[in-house]
């Protein structure tokens, strides 16, 4: 069944939508069916992929149990690639699940029938440890950090390791570490080879072999409403993203 | 009395920080008094001017009451500067304050005895609209918007400026735009041509003369605990807001 991978990290612009699309975008076209969860009300992930919800099926209604799952389903360009499309809407969800019972399982329980659907399920998360964030950590298998090459994000790092160990030993016992992703690297500066030192000095293995590169294509696609796979497959951004690809496949076998 | 601006946009990682800690310290280098009020958990406008949290008076206790403001303002490396500095237990404010009375106007409250004491009060918010973002808006006068060159930054700013309207409209009749300012910008790039003149296009005369370019010196100076006035002064980060800062004393002159 198909495996929940969230992607979150608190501090902002470090590359977790670009890094949700992309990633998403080119595991489907190696044919891997692949579902990508909007839960950021700013809804990036979606405008991403080219996809804008319609009427009253977002993610919103959909994780209240407001619409069915089938009405929420999105296709994209890619005919492995499925989107779940948020809208702003999703501002007010953190107040309404702050009272409700179980507040933390509700994600989880509306994936639970989609898991047989698809091969990864990808959840791009919000810069926030509230409470949408926790229940994407709540319901994934793995989480993915994407790090950007930079002092403050190096910072925040331990906050979000110290979050995932308190779903880890709460809410989602299984949660692991998929991976930690060096994203907006500019090798021609010192800070960019002192944040990767740190980080795989540090966390080792953990780090991803592959480094996204900064790379203004990478910028440009979204406002062509397509990944960087369909908008530029040249790009060092494309290739980047194909080879971090390989490599998350790599990692599901065991090498 | 002292003027109070927020920093604000929901969109992360464009610069809210780094135009925080810049800005006000270019003003106390002019000796415009200056109080720098964090109020993202993230804290990296503390540590951005190399100030830590002391003890038990961090901003989360002082915004709830339980220190008082003289144990809390702490000097910085600059005469005229100094800092209400955060810590990662911010983040349980937004829980507490959701179901206390007036909980929008805790910010205001606290602030108002300070507004004698300096020429100006910036506040740095976290990227999300919630109730601490909502706090800093309606305790301010104006808002500072930091505009990243770049679609996903300028697809966000709808968002953000419907929630300055509806605080104008409720909360806080006199809330003003102080001004938007492009930050982070290569004139390289077409799309960094494209974001300025969509936005002058469309908000004009508030938009800034000045551009913020991206510049490596700026993304190294926080690893320093230092603004850029006093890590780089040569950099082209701390000639930009330098001339912010004249810019923006200049508005305050209405010319
Ligand atoms: N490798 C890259 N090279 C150049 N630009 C990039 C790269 N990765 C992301 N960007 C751009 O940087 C900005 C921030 O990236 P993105 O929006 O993916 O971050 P995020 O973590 O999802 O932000 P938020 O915290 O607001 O959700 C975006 O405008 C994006 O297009
Ligand atoms: N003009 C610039 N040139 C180069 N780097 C910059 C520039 N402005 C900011 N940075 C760097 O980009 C990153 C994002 O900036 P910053 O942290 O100030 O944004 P923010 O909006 O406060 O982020 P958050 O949404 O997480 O609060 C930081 O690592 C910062 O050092
Ligand atoms: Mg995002
Ligand atoms: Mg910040």
């Amino acid at each position: 069944t198909g495996k929940v991978v969230t992607i979150a990290n608190q501090k902002g612009g470090v590359g977790k939508t670009t890094t949700a699309v992309n990633l998403a975008a080119s595991l489907a076209i190696a044919e891997r069916k692949t579902l990508l969860v909007d839960l950021d009300p700013q809804a990036n992930a979606s405008s991403g992929v080219g996809v804008a919800a319609e009427g009253e099926s977002d993610v919103y209604r959909w994780l209240l149990g407001e619409c069915e799952t089938p009405a929420v389903v999105q296709p994209t360009a890619l005919d492995f690639l499925f989107v779940l499309p948020a809208t702003p809407d999703l501002i007010g969800a953190e107040i309404e699940l702050l009272n409700c019972a179980e507040r933390e399982f509700f994600l989880a329980r509306r994936l639970s029938p989609l898991l047989a659907d698809f091969d990864y399920i990808f959840i791009d998360c919000s810069p926030s440890l509230g409470l949408l964030t926790v229940n994407a950590l709540t319901a994934a298998d793995s989480v993915l950090i994407p790090l950007q090459s930079e002092y403050y994000a190096l910072e925040g790092l331990g906050q979000l390791l110290s979050t995932i160990d308190r779903v880890r030993n709460g809410l989602n016992p299984g949660l692991d570490v998929e991976g930690i992703l060096l994203t907006m690297v500019d090798l021609r500066t010192t800070l960019a080879h002192q944040v990767e030192a740190e980080a795989r000095g540090h966390f080792g293995e953990l780090v991803y072999e592959t480094i996204i590169p900064r790379n203004v294509r990478l910028s440009e696609s979204p406002s062509h409403g397509r990944p960087i796979a369909l908008y530029d497959v040249t790009s060092k951004g494309a290739q980047a993203y194909f080879s971090l690809a390989e490599e998350f496949i790599a990692r599901q076998n065991g090498s």
